[in-house]
């Protein structure tokens, strides 16, 4: 028992004088968040603008309360980079309140868009998203503030222009030192067995011992002389802290992490600093705020919560969860870098799994599913023209709430008078910038989509491609490839159903040609293109065009058809000059 | 729907961010317009910062 991270938070109203002396000198340290008219702290901020070449360290972030337009129990999860954490369920209320503190590093370099989101849970209905928010915690911890509670618009997930509601955060970094300093005083009241607040000298040789640093073991009474300033024989919980801060800058005292034993000092001070502070309060369980999860999604599951409370999930081992656990994709948000979760009906799951992960799926292709995926989706594309279908439109959009923004699109819902319409909707004009526009030597991505990019057709089998005949020879075509293709890169771009249907020109040049190659509708789904017995991209019927270009020579840009969203169409020509970023035709349901 | 490019042998250096996330078998969600890479043959690699590395100013 030695507190926690929540009751350290708080430490300024206990009433406690040790404990406010150490909050004083804690909060000094604050980089305070930007102006607000609540003031949450008493103590004058000391503020220092946070350079983006500092920016490592722990930021702690306070998830306080919401303003919702509705009663219900709530819960909010907080997401940055590839780590999510969840609050506790708040009471049946439309102004929840959470008060829950998580401690995040910030890597140089690292993600510095932190996400919330907001959920509603009942017992009658699965959870719900609600309302979200982002801030770039690079921004506005880098800016000068007298106080450090923000009130934040929670946005309307599927229209990013409507506020559902609002939330207040706190933030700041922790100066490093300061850090160093509190976690020697919280390791050290460990080893305080009598918890009289002093150190004997037996209980200090526990701790030099559990650091695991030999020469400091030899010299310990020195270390403790050292620290014990007035020579009563004991020493006080500040004294060692200093002692410790001071040491680790000449000489390390702490070798190995004494919370999970790893060894220290690869990297560099502060980074063991920061690994054993989080490696404390996750261990401990102290932190109010749960984590171990990837998404805000995946936070929001019971399940996954019990059995992954305190879990730590490599980010080596995610992806396409393949085989028996396959139940969705994740994908990383090249904005945020934080991981998004792609939405996928549990049925199409299964069925999917049955269908293109096994011997006896694939058999049953082979002996006329074939034609039947060709038939389901000429069927599906007749349905998709017709008037009736309209009505499946705010369905669809209500199904891919927060990944579907309708206030991008050019012309609103009632414009659309068949699903295959809304299908293919335009977006503004602007809606998606084109990087450096005015150099033709750089690339741009084709599509909004899940992209997956490699220097070889090697490396895409390595990582990707599991299809066993797969090649560059057989997804080109022996008329269109050319020995410089089949040792090229390789960029597979792949639309799901929400994303905006239409693509367009990755780079400027000439169209020289289209050839139509014919064959299946598979699924381009990540279950079929992951499975050895399935060769969607070499299968799957699809058109090749080749662009010409002066800095890249020739493109190979091939559009793949897929089960239900087989029509391909072009709005450019053969001859046409293309300008990167330009449209160059959609898919749209149909054979 | 999907869509591949095929770029000739050493025509293209994609973007280090896209590679390490697709070595880790990881997709990326992207949109229409963003960098995907230079050409290799401009001889003005150099001359952009890379992703990974940038910072906010």
């Amino acid at each position: 028992g030695h507190g926690s991270s929540r009751a350290d938070a708080s430490d300024d109203s206990s009433g406690d004088g040790h404990a406010r002396h150490h909050h004083s000198r804690f909060s000094r340290f604050r980089r305070r968040f930007r102006s607000n008219r609540h003031d949450h702290g008493s103590d004058p901020p000391l503020v220092k603008n946070l350079a983006a070449d500092d920016f490592a360290g722990i930021a702690r972030i306070e998830i306080i309360s919401a303003e919702m337009q509705f009663k219900d129990r709530w819960f909010a999860c907080l997401s940055l980079g590839e780590r999510t954490y969840r609050t506790e369920t708040s009471d049946h209320t439309e102004k929840p309140i959470w008060r829950s503190e998580k401690k995040l590093v910030l890597e140089k370099d690292g993600p510095t868009i932190a996400r919330i989101s907001v959920i509603e849970t009942n017992r009658l209905s699965k959870n719900n998203l609600v309302g979200y928010c982002e801030i770039n915690l690079l921004e506005v911890l880098s800016q000068e503030s007298e106080n450090n509670i923000e009130e934040l618009s929670l946005l309307d997930p599927s229209s990013s222009s409507t506020t559902v509601g609002s939330i207040s955060i706190l933030c700041y970094v922790e100066d490093p030192i300061e850090t160093e300093k509190f976690f020697a005083r919280r390791i050290l009241s460990v080893v305080d067995l009598n918890g009289d607040g002093k150190l004997s000298y037996s209980e200090f040789a526990e701790l030099i011992n559990a650091f695991g640093n030999q020469v400091a073991a030899i010299k310990t009474e020195d270390l403790f002389k050292q620290a014990d300033k007035n020579g009563d024989g004991v020493v006080d919980l500040d004294e060692l802290a200093t002692l410790i801060a001071v040491q680790q800058e000449n000489e390390p005292l702490i070798n190995n992490c004494p919370v999970c034993g790893e060894s220290l000092g690869k990297l560099d001070k502060l980074n063991d600093m920061i690994h054993m502070t989080l490696c404390f309060d996750e261990g401990t369980g102290n932190q109010v705020m749960t984590g171990g999860f990837l998404t805000d999604k995946e936070a929001s599951y019971g399940w996954i919560f019990k059995l992954s409370e305190w879990a730590h999930v490599s980010s080596y081992d995610i992806g396409l969860r393949s085989g028996s656990s396959a139940s969705h994709i994740l994908v990383v948000d090249r904005r945020t870098k934080g991981l998004v979760e792609e939405i996928i009906d549990g049925k199409i799951v299964l069925s999917m799994r049955a269908i293109y992960q096994s011997k006896v799926g694939l058999t049953l292709i082979n002996t006329g599913v074939k034609d039947l995926l060709q038939n389901i989706s000429e069927k599906q594309g007749k349905r998709m023209n017709s008037h009736e279908s309209a009505k499946d439109i705010p369905k669809f959009i209500e199904f891919f709430i927060g990944q579907l923004k309708m206030d991008e699109a050019k012309y609103p819902i009632e414009y659309f008078k068949t699903f295959n319409e809304f299908f293919i909707r335009e977006l503004k004009p602007g809606a998606r910038p084109i990087a450096y526009p005015e150099r033709d030597d750089i690339a741009v991505c084709a599509a909004d989509c899940r992209l997956m990019a490699f220097n070889s057709a090697n490396e895409s089998l390595r990582f990707w491609i599991k299809g066993r005949k797969f090649s560059i020879q057989g997804l080109l075509g022996k008329d269109t490839c050319s020995s410089a293709f089949v040792d090229g890169s390789l960029v597979i771009f792949r639309l799901a159903p929400q994303d905006y249907h239409r693509f367009h020109v990755p780079v400027s040049g000439t169209i020289e040609s289209f050839v139509d190659i014919p064959g299946y509708l598979y699924t381009v789904n990540p279950i079929a293109v992951n499975s050895k017995y399935c060769n969607v991209f070499t299968e799957n019927k699809r058109v090749v065009s080749i662009i010409s270009t002066s800095e890249f020579g020739k493109v190979a840009f091939v559009a793949i058809g897929a089960t239900m969203v087989g029509s391909i169409t072009f709005t450019k020509n053969e001859g046409d000059y293309v300008h990167k970023g330009d449209e160059f035709g959609y898919f749209s349901f149909g054979g | 729907s999907t869509v591949i490019c095929v770029f000739e042998k050493d025509a293209i250096q994609i973007d280090e961010d896209l590679l390490s996330n697709s070595e880790r078998s990881l997709e990326t969600l992207v949109s229409v317009g963003m960098r995907l890479g230079i050409s290799k043959r401009s001889g003005r690699i150099d001359e952009l910062p890379n992703m990974e590395t940038c910072k906010l100013e």
